[in-house]
């Protein structure tokens, strides 16, 4: 299984720290 | 908060179920790599939705990935630097 992972992705912005439900 | 099931996840648009996994993924990055949380967490969301949710169930297998993409993002910078 190939697993590549993308250093050049975009950073994931965490909204539900933020804004709790 | 109750755990993220594929059929929660069924009923939301692509980008929403990355959003719904990233929210729950970020907070055990971050416990882990606090200042590389964001960054890790977008990488690691590119990975099919079958195996993120596993990985939320599985310490071992985020711990490893999380390696992974560590691993995968100092490479990447080294290479940067010696450009």
């Amino acid at each position: 299984r190939k697993s590549t992972l993308n250093p050049n992705a975009k950073e994931f912005n965490p909204r539900s720290f933020s804004q709790p439900k | 908060r109750e755990p993220l099931s594929a059929s929660m996840l069924a009923s939301a648009l692509p980008h929403v179920q990355k959003q719904m996994i990233g929210d729950r993924l970020y907070p055990l990055i971050y416990a882990l790599h606090s200042e590389l949380a964001g960054k890790i967490t977008g990488m690691l969301l590119e990975i099919d939705n079958s195996e993120l949710l596993h990985m939320l169930e599985s310490p071992e297998s985020l711990n490893a990935k999380v390696e992974e993409a560590l691993i995968m993002l100092q490479a990447h910078q080294a290479e940067e630097q010696t450009d």
